[in-house]
């Protein structure tokens, strides 16, 4: 038996918004602890991992582990029925084929009943190794979004460089180029606002913009992101850990204790030049 | 001309 109840029904409404066009098809792997999802995109170019603690839900019951595979669009599309303001509550039964999702409106006077089938999907899981990057930039999500809207405009990378000052992204292309820089800022009143950069060495890298711009659907999730990188290693060595990691906390909006269950990372191999 | 990796090159599959 798994039930899960979530009072915010919003922020799942969020998190599928933030992978249903990169991933298609993703289990969800349900345990004590938690919620928790791994997949790749279609190409095998980038990797996305969510986590929602079990602790995050006003109600959460899994008494044995279970993996719920399903088509992403399928869930967001049944999800979308859902009022912003309900409470979303997913329901498995033990060796079920089918997930239910009940979303309860405020007022409790109304409750809407969805079946979704599931699917039994061949996934290849990867071991994400836990280390640390060498460079770490936390910013404000809504200028992410709008650094990779507006350089797509420009060309279809952005070579992110990084000094312990500040921050550069630049675009090139056929038209022109340009490039957008952040200084870090000082310690303000709007931790939101700020521009927060942690580096052991100066970085240069780019990544494709197509997938950044993927990545930025998470905005509204949060209102800063974590970018995580480590400088080139030489070709030879293992690449292990040059990747980038496009990190948002999942928090809920409770005004006056708010607090971070879960979060939803994104992985990203640099560009390299042929 | 760019090329762009594959991430599972990157991580162990399990």
């Amino acid at each position: 038996m798994f039930e899960a109840r979530l009072i915010q029904g919003s922020i799942l409404k969020k998190i599928l918004d933030a992978i249903k066009d990169l991933v298609t098809d993703a289990s969800w792997d349900c345990s004590p602890n938690g919620m928790s999802l791994q997949a790749m995109d279609t190409s095998h170019v980038s990797l996305v991992s969510v986590s929602l603690n079990s602790d995050g839900f006003d109600k959460y019951r899994c008494d044995r582990n279970l993996t719920l595979g399903m088509n992403l669009i399928s869930l967001s599309k049944i999800i979308k029925c859902a009022a912003n303001d309900d409470t979303i509550i997913i329901k498995a039964g033990d060796g079920g084929d089918k997930i239910t999702l009940l979303f309860e409106a405020q007022n409790e006077s109304e409750v809407a009943e969805y079946e979704i089938k599931l699917m039994n999907l061949d996934s290849e899981y990867l071991g994400i190794p836990d280390t640390t990057y060498n460079v770490t930039i936390k910013m404000p999500s809504n200028k992410f979004q709008r650094i990779c809207r507006d350089l797509s405009q420009i060309g279809d990378a952005v070579t992110i460089s990084c000094a312990k000052d500040g921050v550069r992204f630049g675009a090139a292309g056929d038209l022109g180029s340009g490039s957008i820089r952040l200084a870090q800022t000082a310690t303000s009143d709007k931790p939101e606002d700020s521009v927060t950069i942690s580096m052991q060495e100066a970085l240069c890298q780019s990544f494709a913009l197509k997938y950044l711009n993927h990545f930025a659907k998470a905005t509204p999730l949060s209102a800063q992101v974590t970018l995580s990188m480590s400088p080139d290693v030489p070709l030879g060595e293992p690449l292990l850990f040059n990747v980038c990691v496009v990190e948002y906390n999942i928090s809920d909006n409770d005004d006056e204790n708010p607090s971070t269950i879960g979060f939803i990372r994104y992985y990203l191999a640099p560009k390299i030049d042929d | 001309k760019c090329s762009q990796t594959r991430i599972d090159s990157f991580f162990k599959m399990m």
